[in-house]
This record gives structure tokens, C-alpha cells and sequence, in this order.
């Protein structure tokens, strides 16, 4: 997955993501595809959760899955969810899931949770960060305000937050921090491995497809991050759906992808 | 880019075990697909993992927050498909990274 947050040049940010699903094992050589991936396409739907005959968040989601992977609460946040494959699974989260500890929460559940429970951004931050978690995967959050230009990840472990990377905190304008946060699959601290280093191509379209205020200030358009986003290796065969997320607006904006066999 | 998706409303004023019936029943065969694609992997990686899964979650799931409990078995009364299939479904971001 590839999830950015960027300033828009209006005061506020747009928050995107590329949602890449494939299991190992899982790739199909007869028709050179993941079969993973191709089976997750059709069933892509964005859903209005509406109360009192009021959409009080959308998610870009899976028929089946009750869940949330991206949504965005309009005018307050947006959240995305990447998978952290830096670390060694939570594996005790399980078995202690298994021999009866049922306090602590499983993804889906814990992201629906900041939906429902959750009116805004500090709120939703505070519940992401200080959740226990059944993790057997740690997660990376990357969380948008819809009232400021915050942008962040938030780095999480099954009980902590081991790190957090916020829009403005770095001053080199080409790196994840600065006017904007990227975020693939690995931490923020470390290198990605050479063989799915998506976060340097991205970074480099980042840098070349931002615009310059007279202030000085980067920022991006929407149509712009769409095209960061269509670049390879951040497109790649495993990417199901693209979303473009409108916070102010509440609305999620999403295409299905395909990436042919290079 | 292929297309783009349908948008759906779910009601939260409905009780949770009504709230997808009518999605899962307009999208039972998409979701039949996606559901069979991911047991044939879970096989795949050991076959001994889908019929442990099926046995234990759907007790296990009894211990999940309740309002999602009844979404999963309202998307399993929509769909025919079991429940135990849809709390796989559900957890599948944990069990797979297993």
C-alpha cells in the first residue's frame, strides 16, 4: 500500500492511498495475476454509514467486510491503514485472544470503532494511539484532519506507538514530513528493502509533481497525487483500488486499478 | 484504471443483525468469489487451517464486540454463505499476516 497526506494549496490536505492486497502463495501463474488481488476487484464498494438519514462516514471497503481499511468523516478526519511488515508479528496477541484475553481489539473493529465513537481528529488519534490491539501484524495509521493541515502516521505496535510522523516537522521539502507524509509498508526510520522500495519512487514523484506558493510553501492538487499514485512501483500488480479522499467534502473518490504483468 | 464502484448506504438505525442483509444479498455471488479464493489460499499455506477456522471462530467470534457480531451474521443471512466464512472474512487481515 502506498497512504499520503499532502497540503492543497487552500489551507487544508488531501489524503490518498493506493490499497494493495496479495497473499503469498497466492500468485496465479497460468494468467501471471494475483489471485488474491483479481478476486477483491469486483467486490470493491464504498459505503454510506447513514444515521437519522445522515451519512455519518464513508469507507471505501469489500462487500463482506464490516470493517475499515479507508473513510473519511466529512469536515473532521480521514483514516487509511497500511500493513507494517517491518516487524515481527504480535503472535502472543492471538494466543492470549485464544486462552480468553478478549479486551484487546482486532483491526476492522478497532477502525469502525473510531468511526462510531470518534467526531473528531483528536479523538480519533487518541483511540489509535492508545488502543491495545490483537495484532498479529503491527499496522501503520495515516490519519487526516479536516479542520487543520495535519497529516500523520502513527507507527503501532499491539500496546504502543513506537513512532509518529507528523506534517511539518521536517524541513527538507523533499522528504515524508515535511509538507506532506508517505507512508509504504516499512518504517519511517529505516530504509525499505531494495526489492519493494516504493517509498523513494514515490518521494521523487511527490517532489516533481508539487507546485511552489509565492510563500514558499509545496502543495499538491488531487490530480496530481492521482498521478504519484499511478506511477509504478506504487501502482504494481497487487494494487486493487485507488481513493482520493475529499475531507472537507466527505467524500471518497475511488477507481479500480489494474497493473499488467511488467 | 477498470472502473469505478458502486456506493452502497448502510443504516445504523437498523439493529446490526438487519443493517446488510440487502447488500450481502446483492452482492452473494461477489462475495462467494472473494470468500472462495481466500479458503483455496488459506489451503494452500496448510490445510489444516480452514477447517480449524471453521470449527473455532464462529464460538470465538461470540467474544467479538457484539454489534459487529450481528453485522457478520446479518451479511451471512443475506449471502447463504457460513458464518464461520464471514468472520474469516473479517479477521482476515490478522489470520493472513499469521
Amino acid at each position: 500500500c502506498t497512504s499520503i497526506v499532502a497540503k492543497d494549496g487552500k489551507g487544508g490536505v488531501i489524503h490518498a492511498r493506493n490499497m494493495d492486497f496479495g497473499l503469498f502463495l497466492g500468485f496465479d501463474f497460468k494468467n501471471m495475476t494475483w489471485s488474491l488481488t483479481e478476486a477483491l476487484r469486483p467486490s470493491l464498494i464504498n459505503i454510506d454509514f447513514v444515521r437519522d438519514g445522515q451519512t455519518q462516514f464513508t469507507s471505501a471497503s469489500f462487500i463482506g467486510y464490516v470493517g475499515i481499511f479507508t473513510a473519511v468523516r466529512q469536515k473532521k478526519f480521514s483514516l487509511t491503514i497500511n500493513e507494517r511488515f517491518d516487524v515481527d508479528g504480535g503472535w502472543v496477541g492471538i494466543i492470549e485472544w485464544l486462552l480468553g484475553k478478549h479486551s484487546a481489539h482486532w483491526l476492522g473493529f478497532l477502525t469502525r470503532d473510531v468511526f462510531e465513537k470518534c467526531d473528531n481528529f483528536k479523538c480519533a488519534q487518541d483511540y489509535l494511539m492508545q488502543a491495545e490491539m490483537t495484532l498479529v501484524s503491527p499496522v501503520y495509521f495515516v490519519l487526516a484532519s479536516g479542520e487543520d493541515p495535519i497529516g500523520q502516521i502513527i507507527v503501532r505496535d499491539r500496546e504502543d506507538v513506537s513512532e509518529v510522523v507528523t506534517i511539518g516537522q521536517e524541513e527538507d521539502k523533499s522528504k515524508s514530513g515535511s509538507w506532506f507524509v508517505l507512508q509504504t509498508n516499512y518504517d519511517p526510520s529505516n530504509e525499505p528493502p531494495f526489492f519493494d522500495d516504493r517509498r523513494h519512487p514515490g518521494l521523487k514523484c511527490m517532489s516533481e509533481l508539487s507546485s511552489n506558493a509565492a510563500s514558499g510553501d509545496n502543495f499538491i492538487s488531487k490530480e496530481g497525487l492521482f498521478d504519484v499514485l499511478s506511477t509504478k512501483p506504487n501502482l504494481n500488480m497487487l494494487t486493487v483500488y485507488t481513493s482520493l479522499i475529499d475531507i472537507k467534502a466527505g467524500i471518497i473518490e475511488t477507481f479500480v486499478r489494474e497493473c499488467p504483468f511488467p | 484504471v477498470l472502473s469505478k464502484p458502486n456506493t452502497a448506504k448502510i443504516n445504523l438505525d437498523l439493529p446490526p443483525i438487519e443493517r446488510w442483509i440487502e447488500l450481502s444479498r446483492s452482492y452473494s455471488n461477489q462475495l462467494k468469489a472473494t470468500i472462495n479464493n481466500v479458503i483455496e489460499l488459506a489451503d494452500k499455506i496448510d490445510s489444516r487451517i480452514v477447517p480449524f477456522v471453521q470449527e473455532k471462530l464462529p464460538k470465538l467470534a461470540e467474544t467479538l464486540p457484539q454489534d459487529y457480531v450481528d453485522e457478520m451474521k446479518s451479511i451471512s443471512s443475506g449471502s447463504g454463505l457460513d458464518f464461520g466464512d464471514i468472520v474469516l472474512f473479517n479477521v482476515f487481515y490478522e489470520a493472513f499476516s499469521a
